[in-house]
């Protein structure tokens, strides 16, 4: 149990630092409060956005832990990875710069799995292959609006 | 392997049977707030069991899933997988509200089968509960805010 | 006790069913769980975003809470005016249209008490009578970059 | 009555003094993640004495508000306030780390006084830490997410 569980941990610890810097150009691993017997302990975050020092994962911004938490999934989608992703609004906190690097990630990785991502932010809209609309008729009912495909 | 289409029917604010095609690659959803993005999402989720009815935010439990724009009492959401070869297969959920409660019934390629045997067929592709392959709305916020031990046990499931 | 309590309670309510209506083209109101005795009771909102009818708060939207939390936060302010107020991303989850309606409101009421808004939505930067810009010199340092005035 | 200007010095991420002027009307305050923004409104809590320093972001309470940019191991925060007539009053906040903790003062147009007189001028003014006029990053959310009895509680300490 010990043993696949830190196999399990190490690899995404891996991905975690790789997909840590192309997301926030900063520094950054997973960490065990107890590495001898994980199970007593948590997991936290060590990381450092751009070129910050010593950021604690409490006092971060809402978009810098945002950037973090989508560096961990990521990295678990590395490391287990399923044949379709559904996001919903998960850009919420970023500002204009990281909606886009964040969509530029989405691009790459929906090369290999099929990605469906609910958003409000324009930098996320125009990267995407296509655009499903979504609007209400009256009294609230959900309608489909239509399907626009990105000329290339 | 990948969603080719998505077939809801009254299932929350989707009142009468809507067919959504998908295709792979990058999908984007948009539309004003309160129109249904949500609950496309909440419609895979409820089809394939990822979630529980409350989790899905529906207070009374999978009862108020369904649709309450008029007196039909069941919903029904249908999620059609196809791979690069063109072979396809379906799952689907179809839940009816009667007087001992609401009773879900579970179809694979259209014929009756057990829950058990939808996650064993997911299992096969890594979706299950715990794939962290769908974020909620707020789901990114939680990791953060969650602590170290919940945390942790992400990887425990994974493992 | 339960006098003071009730009185502020109706005054807020009738705020509240004013701002809402405003806000989101429905019809909402605050609703007691105990009327005859308050404090055994919570305190819920009754509301339908545009012409929906029976919704329940728990199946409300991102956007559609949002709306519903801010009408009584309004609701609280006209109560209890203050002097200043500081609102921090409260746009966030809202749509285009929305921030801009958010905006305009907060524009009206802007006219009597000081209001300090932290937004990365363009609708909700170009009603504001100016803008402070913040940004980080290196290791993470906050410097003012400026504060931008709208012209007339 | 408004906020006429901010005097943050090695505050968080602000590490060396800064003044920010404000104007009556509606200010919008913008720029990148992490750039500071929530800070600048931490700032005025702290002054204010409005929130605890936990709900600041700071686990290790008031210490961690002091930048660590720096050995100063000192930060101070002043609230200029102006009315229409041109009078002004200002309350400041000064905290020192020794070898037996943090220690906090406080000061009423630069002459010390205590928290209690700090919160008895600013009640004239209707502001206390629940009088809902700052709403920090997802605040609005939780106002739905909190269940009915604590929400009601929001009404009992206005009353
Ligand atoms: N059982 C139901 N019957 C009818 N309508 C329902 C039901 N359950 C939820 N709804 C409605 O569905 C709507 C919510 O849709 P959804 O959450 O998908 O919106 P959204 O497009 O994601 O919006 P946002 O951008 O604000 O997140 C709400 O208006 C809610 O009242
Ligand atoms: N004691 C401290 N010393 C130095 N820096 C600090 C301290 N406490 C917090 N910080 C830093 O302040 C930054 C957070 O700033 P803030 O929360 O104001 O950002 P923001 O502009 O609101 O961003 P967002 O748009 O993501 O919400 C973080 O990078 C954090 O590491
Ligand atoms: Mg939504
Ligand atoms: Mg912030």
């Amino acid at each position: 149990k010990k043993e696949t569980f830190l196999e399990a941990y190490h690899a995404i610890n891996n991905n975690f630092k790789e997909v840590f810097e192309q997301i926030s150009q900063g520094s950054g691993s997973l960490s065990l409060e107890n590495e001898e017997d994980p199970f007593s302990g948590g997991l936290t975050f060590v990381a450092n956005i751009r070129d910050k020092r010593n950021q604690k994962l409490a006092g971060m911004s809402g978009g810098e832990k945002s950037l973090t938490a989508l560096a961990f999934v990521f990295a678990i989608q590395k490391y287990l990875p399923a044949p379709f992703y559904a996001f919903d609004e998960v850009d919420m906190h970023l500002d204009g710069p990281n909606v886009e690097k964040l969509a530029q990630i989405i691009t790459n990785q929906s090369k290999t799995a099929q990605f469906i991502v609910v958003s409000l932010r324009k930098p996320m809209l125009d990267n995407a292959d296509r655009m499903i609309g979504v609007t209400q008729k009256d009294k609230g009912v959900t309608k489909i609006s239509g399907i626009k495909i990105k000329d290339e | 392997m990948y969603i080719k289409e998505l077939e809801i029917d009254n299932f929350k604010s989707f009142a009468s049977k809507v067919n959504i095609p998908l295709m792979q690659g990058f999908t984007a959803v948009s539309g004003p707030n309160g129109s249904g993005k949500s609950n496309i999402i909440d419609s895979i989720l409820f089809a394939l069991s990822l979630r529980t009815a409350r989790s899905l935010r529906s207070e009374q439990g999978v009862a108020d899933l369904i649709s309450n724009h008029n007196k039909r009492n069941e919903a029904s959401v249908k999620v059609v997988f196809a791979n690069d070869n063109g072979e396809e297969f379906s799952i689907r959920r179809y839940v009816k509200k009667g007087k001992n409660g609401v009773q879900s019934n579970y179809y694979y390629n259209d014929k009756p089968c057990s829950l058990t045997q939808i996650h064993l067929e997911l299992e096969k592709y890594n979706i299950s509960p715990n794939s962290y392959n769908v974020m909620m709305q707020g789901d990114v916020t939680e990791i953060t805010r969650c602590s170290a031990i919940e945390r942790r046990k992400i990887i425990d499931e994974i493992a």
